[in-house]
């Protein structure tokens, strides 16, 4: 799976990755 | 709680012992949201429960084009909601999780 980081200008983090497939399905 | 479409949880297990929380957020109804966003996709970030507020992280997240600024109180609510949860269950399990 693919991480991607964003960088908010006020300093938080945030990290992007695909949702696993059984939390869709839990969902 | 009202269904807001969005999904918050905890990224890690929460040992009770620090203010600062990872938390996950996905898409999990799109039709409840007003934007266009990405529903296959989990935002990771951290949230302290002494210095942050749902609605800062929503606003934060829109400025940086998760989501569209017509969503920004279903995010802070849905974060605000999982919070609420969490610092309540910490309040009912004595000291260390």
């Amino acid at each position: 799976s693919s991480l991607t980081q964003v960088v908010h200008s006020a300093g938080r983090r945030f990290i992007v990755s695909p949702v696993p497939e059984s939390r869709l399905q839990e969902s | 709680a009202e269904d807001t479409g969005l999904r918050v949880e905890l990224a890690e297990e929460d040992d009770c012992s620090n203010s600062s929380l990872a938390l996950r957020l996905w898409v999990e109804d799109p039709k409840k949201l007003k934007g266009k966003n990405k529903d296959n996709e989990a935002i990771e970030f951290s949230f302290n429960l002494e210095t942050d507020t749902p609605e800062e992280v929503a606003y934060e997240m829109v400025k940086s084009g998760f989501f569209h600024e017509s969503d920004s109180k279903a995010v802070a609510k849905s974060i605000r909601d999982r919070v609420t949860v969490i610092k309540k269950t910490r309040e009912k399990i004595p000291a260390g999780c």
